[in-house]
């Protein structure tokens, strides 16, 4: 199993999104998918049209073994682990455990023959979710919103990179895909070129338009390939699948 | 003084734009404008065109009297409390402080007689930068991308706001105003009919429409004013602005 934390402190880039629609291509062509919501506003848990009942995130992160029964199957024929607000509780009480960066590392060890692809959606923070995610993960994918505020994060998170790369996971990937692009506004290609200029051979070819198909299809519980099979946003999550399936391959 | 605490733990709604380009429109009609930034990711203060030096808020929420050193002048003939990563870390101080939601409260006191309005800009989350800037503001202003999931949070913030009211500020009012509004999909007007239906009476009438030039306008450290005095944006802005006066005359 490989598994993709998808972080980014900056809000609004298409977090939720990505790890939705990028699940939902790879499990299109065959992969085995689990989602875990780590974001105490549960978006992702809502996206899936799914109410978070029985064990949720919380629950996994004080007892990694209790993963075993927080697995619902979902929209996209995926799986997922579910969250509440109750989380961000659970992360104040990581504060007492002894090493708090790994217990999600601990329950997705338990899990690693069950599932080809594992992606962690995170809150818009660097705090122990992110953290956590991070701890676990073999790639930090960061979905980059094509505009001037969220490009100036990505050193945040390329600092927090190097900071888990050195201290709990060395073999952390960084990752970088560019959303909500509209190719008619100069800004936008200004933001790519200058993120693929800063960062190169990390940001995916494969750029996500700006489309409200993409917006839309929460509302009703639907990945994008559902949504709208033949949309832009399906295509660009199709190719971002492919882009990741050849890479991984190689590793 | 009128403070106003520009809030929504969903990210990438509009909170720093808002904070900004309301704060530029209420000083284009005279008004005394100061901004402070709560948000470790600087947002504000890079938009304003800012490097964060000298005093910032970190040190303001550690002695609330040190504010009378940290405020400068900035773009739109206003002026800026900066951020810093630091401001992460304070915080997590704030916790060993007895009544910690007060510290900026007791700031904001002390600077009541300089300033007509004061407006806070937070981050995506609902940690101690939104209880101390709700607990310091007279209305808490949730801008609302209109879209489902940015939708969703709607129900939090008013929770939050509730436990405001009952603990540390009783006069708290809760003002939405939906941004980012594509009037050419279906998606936003039924998002906005609905939040028109929940919160009657609490959605501004002002409606600010997406628009990339306020994208771009945080990228050259200008407002919406300056960048683009013509634009949609701006008069959105400004009428916004109106309808903040008009209101504040009333109380
Ligand atoms: N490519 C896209 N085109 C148009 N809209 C998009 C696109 N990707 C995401 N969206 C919409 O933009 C908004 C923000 O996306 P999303 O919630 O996935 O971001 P996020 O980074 O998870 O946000 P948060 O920081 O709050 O967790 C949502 O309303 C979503 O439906
Ligand atoms: N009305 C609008 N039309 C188009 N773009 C907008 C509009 N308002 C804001 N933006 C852009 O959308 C992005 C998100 O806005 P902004 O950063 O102000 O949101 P935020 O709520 O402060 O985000 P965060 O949760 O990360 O603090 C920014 O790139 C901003 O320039
Ligand atoms: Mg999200
Ligand atoms: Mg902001």
């Amino acid at each position: 199993m490989l598994t993709y934390a998808i972080v980014n402190q900056k809000g609004g880039v298409g977090k939720t999104t990505s790890t939705i629609n990028l699940g939902a291509a790879l499990a299109e062509m065959g992969k085995r998918v689990l989602l875990l919501d780590m974001d105490p506003q549960g978006s992702l848990t809502a996206a899936v049209g799914r109410a978070a009942t029985g064990l949720t995130m919380g629950d996994v992160l004080l007892a990694p073994e209790s993963i075993l029964h927080a697995i619902y199957p979902c929209t996209g024929n995926m799986h997922v682990v579910t969250a509440t607000a109750r989380l961000a509780n659970v992360f104040l009480q990581l504060d007492e455990i002894g090493e708090p960066a790994y217990q999600l590392q601990k329950a997705v060890h338990l899990i690693g023959t069950n599932f080809d692809y594992c992606l962690i959606d995170c809150p818009p923070s660097l705090s122990h979710a992110t953290t956590n995610a991070m701890t676990a993960a073999d790639v930090a994918l960061v979905p980059l919103q094509c505009e001037f505020l969220s490009l100036r994060g990505l050193a945040d998170v390329q600092e927090i990179t190097a900071s888990i790369q050195e201290t709990t996971n060395r073999n952390l990937r960084l990752r970088v895909v560019a959303t909500m692009y509209d190719k008619r506004t100069l800004h936008a290609q200004d933001v790519l070129r200058e993120a693929r200029r800063a960062l190169p051979g990390l940001v995916y070819e494969t750029v996500i338009p700006r489309t409200v198909r993409l917006a839309e299809a929460p509302a009703v519980g639907q990945t994008i390939l559902q949504y709208a099979p033949d949309s832009n946003g399906a295509y660009a999550y199709r190719a971002l699948a492919q882009e990741v399936l050849q890479e991984d391959q190689a590793y």
